[in-house]
């Protein structure tokens, strides 16, 4: 399994 | 001029604990509504939203926006010269470069101020997006904190299934596997004893350990926790903050290849 990053969830402004 | 005086000042010390093994620095953004501070982890698999409301506090002053950076293990160093019963306040002068912390004793017998240092950090807010999530699961946050605990034994993951039937956590490695079923509570004497589940439908995900065992470092904040799913997307584990606010901690999944 991998781990996902918060980042390819939630965008930056 | 910045100034929040907390009579429940064991509440901020809390909320240090609960962050600090996650984060090194952060930036508490400061408004007329209150304080929040948003931060991901270093490895970006997690992000920690605090939200205190400016009517939490005891008194409350932000006559301009201010965002204090932080370092949060100098901030905690400087909390734990708090007594659990003292009275917090945090005061900045508008564009200062340092914060104070103001510890009253309850009798106002003792009263220690320390100054701090803040810092220049960047401070992009990530959107998070409105959620209408599968499942939402309310269970006491020491049984919550234990089953982390307990399945950590087992391996680096725990499965996290939510049914009609209740919610599974499972961890399987080397030396076996484990799992743990609660089912919602059908009658209890006290609300916080109490395992809630709302279920539009099932979800199951896998997620570190190692993050879900620093989230239940916010454990003594609340005797409740949320955890809050839906297919494919970050975990919200939620724990309010006294009457003040509440700490939300999101954690992207483990997914397959």
């Amino acid at each position: 399994m991998v781990q996902k990053t918060i980042l390819s969830f939630f965008s930056a402004p | 001029m910045f100034e929040a005086r907390l009579v429940q000042g064991s509440l901020l010390k809390k909320v240090l604990d609960a962050i600090k093994e996650l984060l090194n620095e952060a930036s508490w953004d400061c408004a007329d509504s209150g304080i929040q501070l948003q931060a991901m982890d270093n490895s970006h698999v997690s992000l920690v939203s605090v939200n205190l409301r400016a009517e939490g506090f005891d008194k409350y002053r932000c006559d301009r926006n201010l965002i204090m950076g932080m370092d949060l293990t100098s901030m905690s160093k400087i909390l734990k010269c708090a007594a659990n019963d003292d009275i917090i306040t945090m005061k900045a002068q508008d564009n200062a470069d340092t914060v104070t912390f103001i510890f009253e004793s309850p009798s106002q017998e003792k009263v220690s101020d320390y100054e701090m240092k803040l810092m220049n950090l960047d401070q992009d807010h990530l959107g998070i997006p409105e959620t209408d999530y599968a499942c939402v699961i309310k269970l006491p946050s020491g049984e919550f904190a234990r089953i982390c605990r307990d399945l950590s034994n087992f391996g680096e993951s725990i499965v996290i299934a939510c049914s009609k039937e209740g919610v599974k956590f499972s961890a399987a490695g080397d030396i076996g596997t484990g799992n743990i079923k609660l089912a919602q509570t059908s009658s209890v004497d006290k609300e916080e004893e109490a395992v809630i589940i709302e279920m539009q439908e099932p979800v199951t995900l896998t997620f570190a350990c190692r993050y879900l065992n620093m989230f239940t470092k916010a454990t003594p904040l609340s005797p409740q926790v949320s955890l809050s799913m839906s297919p494919d997307v970050p975990l919200v584990v939620e724990y309010s903050i006294g009457d003040i606010g509440q700490i939300q901690y999101f954690l992207a999944p483990k997914i397959d290849d």
